[in-house]
């Protein structure tokens, strides 16, 4: 006979911890500084302050593949009624709103602390100086996982002596560091190219440091929390708006509720449903709803979304990057316009560089740097959508005079209010096709700049002939 | 500033739905025939009964893209106070032992009904008839999203005329039955093909009948749950299995609660983590705990893991799927001996199929079917350990005379207590490496006995000739 049960979430993740990254010694050690340092850039830039983040792994004393992982932020910190819950449950966060950020499942840091738990037994610690407030905090937190709730071990307060704010967290993790080090170091790196106007240092087991500093000074606007598009409604979302609204009128909740419905759109859409734009929305029955959530989904002539909930990195960004990192003898980016899938917003962008020092591709297709709201990307490749794009077997490249293997690379940034990851562990994009569209028309943009530098190149060298 | 909040499962899920594979109408209408299909399985072979499963999918007269689908099976039923949590909370089920089952999320079915709820605003509709019960039992359902509670819109208790027993269980989902039919049909056809003992009928909104009836009535022994083997061990299980313990002694806690460790291994393995044997489990500290943790999972003299958890398909069911689908002229199967990974046990199975009616295959390598505890798996081909094996980049078909692209098919069946899905839409294997050698074994022993059919049938051609 069956026994039935449920898991709290955090028994969920406990479980199948591979899928969320955490698969082996080598790539949760990877997973671990990742999430922490998503944490920390997050903490800064959604809130104007130039990101200065210190990452450092270090050998355990205990066991000889056991490391403290601490990474340290100036950002707006964290409310001290609030940590217990950001560290200690699974499913909680900050980040579950419209708006452009690295984090997005609230699940992250808590991964990394239940990897430690486990295989180490050791409680996190967070330290917090929240902006504006006059204390620091101290925490020692671990999680309890079959009533996914914290456990807090200590607590401390301490008056604060500088005007410093910012978080520092540090777990004790089992990793491979060995096998992780090239990924995390890359992971870094690229993380730099992405934000340079962030200082990042991060410092090995083996002592050695590697800092990027700042370059420029200047920062983008953090994206702003919109209201949902009504191009991704559902029946769900549409009860649970009637259910909170203090709205009287049908057409007064459309407006108030979704970006890009005024007063001309909201008429025709309830007319479409067969409703009275007047009627109390809490009187709709369910046949109606159903209609006017098909109506919504239906109509094509909304404004599109908008677009200061992203943050996308610009041209410029992309192409210091590649100079910077490839030093290419050509490299050109394009921001394209702002585009939308099920009623979110995304901005692809994408950089193309040649020549010089970029190291020989392999056959199959370019070299291929992934980001995704800034994050980079560095594993599952082929599952991806920009792979599936730029490839050989998908790109004519030799259209673009370019005969694979040769000396190219192409970035790519996707930024949106939601990215489609095919798993939690955030390290490939699903196929959506009008993020392929982009991304493909987008690489073409850059791509004929490319041809027009070539075939200059050639007919200069040809004159140098004559 | 930031606001927090936490997510129920239920919310989690809804939010990142195309994460489970309901990503668009097409894709989603494939997963929810697919959910309800497993469940209807499990519910049968793991008790010993002949599955016979009747799959309809009727257009739903309310909107053109509403389908009504509905699975009836014979299975075991469910006690009626477990339905409304088994339909209603994300996250519950019977299936998180340690045993090889279909299902194991505790989500599948809760995600077709979530999606029919918010494309379509219909509560699943269930009825079941539990084995030895004199009643049947018909619930209307639908999921509190935000506390991830059922609601039961609807109860009624029937006495039962008839001794049969068994589970049907309908929604009405928002699909693209054109873009989903061929894989839903190759699906049904390829499930038919793993388990030959179940009678399968799918009725299409054409109002075609598919039809797979049984060819044999023997069935494997139903798979048994078995305890954790040590070689998986983590500082939390062991915690877990200290706080719930009956045993006063360590060494006969180590015997009882795990598989293949018996008087001698738990005393080698406490005197390496130098623990007295006599202790009171209760009593040991952290520093203890992980020490013995370390020496459980460094220990390599265990007794392979327990297979009665494991049903293989077996050589002939192998064979003869392959046979009756494709008509080769040549067809082997090998069911390797049981292995383990992370203290799981898992058996590989191979069929490769040649020449005769298979169709040809792609450049870059076999035609692969691909199971896992018998679920035909359809997409993310690319993404799975199995193409990663037998593509043609990595598994040299030259060698066996094979020069691709031929005619030929291979076939993998993994089964183990839990299989090593990259997501929790369940369609593709990470590349667990005891896993990939496994299948590599596998792959190479079956191409061998092709190789030799393959210079037999050459012999034979050239001695015609002469
Ligand atoms: N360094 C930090 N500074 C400020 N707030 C932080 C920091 N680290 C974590 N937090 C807070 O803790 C919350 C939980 O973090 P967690 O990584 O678990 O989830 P998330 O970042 O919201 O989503 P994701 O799972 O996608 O990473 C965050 O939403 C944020 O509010
Ligand atoms: N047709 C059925 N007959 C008997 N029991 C069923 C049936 N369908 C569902 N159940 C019960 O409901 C539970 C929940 O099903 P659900 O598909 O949500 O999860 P699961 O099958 O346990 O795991 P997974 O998410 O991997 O499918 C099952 O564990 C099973 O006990
Ligand atoms: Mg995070
Ligand atoms: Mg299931």
């Amino acid at each position: 006979i069956e026994k039935f049960r449920s898991l709290s979430p955090a028994e969920f993740f406990y479980r199948n911890r591979e899928i969320a990254g955490f698969s082996n010694p080598s790539r949760a050690l990877y997973q671990t500084v990742r999430e922490l340092v998503e944490n920390s850039l997050d903490a800064c830039d959604n809130h104007g302050i130039l990101p200065t983040v210190r990452i450092t792994v270090f050998p355990e004393n205990t066991k000889e593949n056991h490391y403290r992982v601490t990474v340290s932020d100036n950002g707006i910190g964290i409310p001290p009624r609030y940590v217990p819950q950001a560290f200690g449950k699974v499913l909680f966060g900050s980040k579950y709103k419209l708006r452009q950020t690295r984090g997005t499942f609230g699940l992250g840091a808590k991964m990394a602390i239940l990897y430690g738990q486990i295989t180490t037994g050791k409680p996190v610690e967070v330290r917090t100086s929240p902006k504006g407030s006059q204390y620091s905090y101290f925490f020692k937190i671990m999680i309890d996982i079959e009533k996914n709730e914290p456990i807090v071990m200590e607590r401390r307060i301490m008056k604060r002596k500088s005007k410093r704010h910012g978080t520092t967290v540090s777990v004790v993790v089992e990793g491979d560091w060995s096998r992780a080090r090239s990924r995390i170091l890359e992971y870094i790196k690229r993380t730099a190219m992405g934000v340079p106007y962030a200082t990042i240092t991060i410092i090995t087991p083996e002592k050695e440091a590697y800092k990027y500093s700042r370059v420029i000074r200047k920062m983008p606007p953090p994206p702003r929390e919109v209201k949902p598009h009504p191009r991704g409604v559902d029946i769900e979302m549409l009860k649970a708006i009637i259910a909170s609204t203090k709205s009287s009128t049908l057409k007064d909740m459309l407006k108030n509720a979704f970006q890009s419905i005024g007063k001309k759109s909201a008429e025709i859409l309830l007319e479409e449903a067969g409703i009275d734009p007047n009627k109390d929305p809490r009187k709709l029955t369910l046949d109606e709803i159903t209609a006017l959530v098909s109506s919504m989904r239906k109509y094509n002539k909304y404004r599109p979304p908008r677009t200061d909930a992203l943050s996308p990195l610009g041209k410029d960004i992309i192409e210091a990057g590649l100079k910077g990192v490839l030093k290419p003898e050509f490299a050109y980016a394009v921001t394209r316009k702002p585009s939308s899938y099920s009623g979110h917003p995304f901005i692809v962008e994408v950089g193309v560089a040649y020549g010089g020092e970029v190291p020989l591709s392999p056959d199959k297709g370019p070299i291929l740097y992934r980001f995704a709201n800034k994050i980079p990307l560095l594993y599952d490749e082929g599952s991806d959508v920009c792979w599936k794009v730029v490839s050989d077997a998908n790109f004519n490249w030799r259209q673009y005079n370019v005969k694979l293997p040769d000396r190219i690379a192409v970035l790519v940034h996707i930024c949106s209010t939601k990215i489609p990851y095919k798993g939690v562990g955030k390290e490939s994009i699903a196929d959506v096709p009008e993020i392929e569209r982009e991304v493909r028309n987008a690489v073409k943009e850059a791509a004929r700049h490319l041809r027009l530098y070539l075939s200059k190149k050639i007919r200069a060298e040809e004159e140098k002939r004559k």
